[in-house]
């Protein structure tokens, strides 16, 4: 496997399933070939690329709780070179299921060695708005992990509880983890507290902030009601222009490593 | 203690703690004596009413280990008859903690039952984006819950959910527990993906939605940055105008019960 790269933050609603498909996509758009784990109780991503939920054989419940193999989980997406493991309602509740598991934060990283399918290039996670077990789960499975970030007033301290779950991590169950970068969503730039926020970010995080942000983009949020990412939906969208360009820069950064 | 009601839903950034926020203030200005509890780790009530989370000295996970009395946790705000319980960093991972505890949904429930200090009209509970231990706590504790809504494509997957953890809870644990309403936010009535939303959630729950909604109005971004509700901040604003009408319309509706 690739990179596995979880995309996080537990503060709600800031764009990390919006990110998670469209980087998708634009990445598979790239010709890299791509595996989507919704690790979100939600179900959004899986509901995002037009999986009907309730019909998957194996999710990512089963897959958590042993009872299939990573290559058995694995199904195709409308998008070529897009895959996905999906969510439904069984992972509601997961974490507790969890608690009691020896290497209980480990289960995920475990599967996914176990991987014996073809190649993905890259692994991303669309994570729950929780530091609970998934998300750890995560974080310990990752190589580096992507934080969607809105210019609002409560990013910021979100930030530090975040920073200070991937040192418990990183010191504790993956020494390897680092962060690939901020990347800054829902923006917009004719409001005064965005671009307050976006410079005290780019200030205090430098050159980890994507050069690339993510504008509010109301096509954004009317792609998942088809089941589709947004260059399927309306490629001269301002959206998809700011995912494929995105994805360029995270291909870019990866190259200079 | 007078109606406790948590403000929930598992999908991120629909207005949670906004709506926590400006209704206890908007009820506070009402001339009712008001209790908010903030039961999200990120602590996003707690640092919207200017507290300082790191000063305080009992905050919610003391309350729910046991370490201290409610009446030990409330503090004053800047708004008259307006009381807060601050939560802090302590909460992440108090799910897990809670978890082996005896009787672990019911912890709150406990503590709200052995209140000895003077009454609160309304006690409000900011909940964490998921369906956590913390979260199933506050509907344990509640007499009724009030949804907030995005007028946005994954709300409506969202209910289902919540749904099936308010009959869970009233099944097992709070047979009393009732749907106070749900209550609209960040409705933005030029999109019309916003206006396709509300009729659908309108047509499917009927009187169960809240006349009010809560218009999209960058004053509500703004005023947690000052550290004080819409109504101290720009009284004359649309969101300040939109809370203090669903503060009314929410006692109208608890006189006709
Ligand atoms: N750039 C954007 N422009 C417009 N709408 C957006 C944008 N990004 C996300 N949205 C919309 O905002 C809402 C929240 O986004 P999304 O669900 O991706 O966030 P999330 O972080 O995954 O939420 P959660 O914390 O619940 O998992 C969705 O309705 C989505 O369609
Ligand atoms: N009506 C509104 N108009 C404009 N901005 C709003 C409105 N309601 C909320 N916001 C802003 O949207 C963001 C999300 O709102 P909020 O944090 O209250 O949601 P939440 O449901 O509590 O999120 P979480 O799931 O992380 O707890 C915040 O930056 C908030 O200031
Ligand atoms: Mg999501
Ligand atoms: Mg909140």
């Amino acid at each position: 496997l690739g990179s596995v790269i979880p995309i996080a933050n537990q503060k709600g609603g800031v764009g990390k399933t919006t990110t998670s498909i469209n980087l998708a996509a634009s990445l598979a758009a790239l010709d890299k070939r791509v595996l989507l784990i919704d690790l979100d109780p939600q179900g959004n991503a899986s509901t995002g690329l037009g999986i009907d939920k309730d019909d998957a054989d194996n999710t990512t419940y089963d897959l958590l709780m042993g009872t299939c193999a990573l290559e058995d989980c694995v199904m195709e997406t409308s998008c070529e070179g897009l895959f996905i493991v999906p969510a439904n309602g069984d992972l509601v509740g997961a974490d507790l299921a969890m608690a009691n598991m020896p290497k209980r934060e480990l289960l995920l990283n475990q599967v996914l060695n176990q991987y014996k399918g073809e190649h993905f290039h890259f692994v991303l996670i669309d994570c729950p708005p929780t530091l609970n077990l998934l998300t750890i789960n995560a974080l310990s499975a990752a190589s580096k992990i992507l934080i969607t970030l809105q210019t609002e007033f409560y990013a910021m301290e979100g930030l530090t509880q975040m920073h200070d779950a991937i040192r418990h991590v990183r010191a504790n169950l993956n020494e390897n983890l680092s962060i690939d970068g901020i990347l800054l969503t829902l923006v917009d730039r004719r409001n005064t507290l965005d671009r307050q926020v976006e410079k005290e970010v780019r200030a205090y995080y430098g050159s980890q902030v994507y050069e690339t942000v993510i504008p509010r983009n109301v096509r954004l949020a009317e792609a998942p009601s088809h089941g589709i990412p947004i260059i399927h939906y309306s490629v001269q969208a301002t959206g998809s222009v700011a995912y494929l360009s995105m994805a360029q820069e995270m291909l870019e950064r990866e190259s200079i490593e």
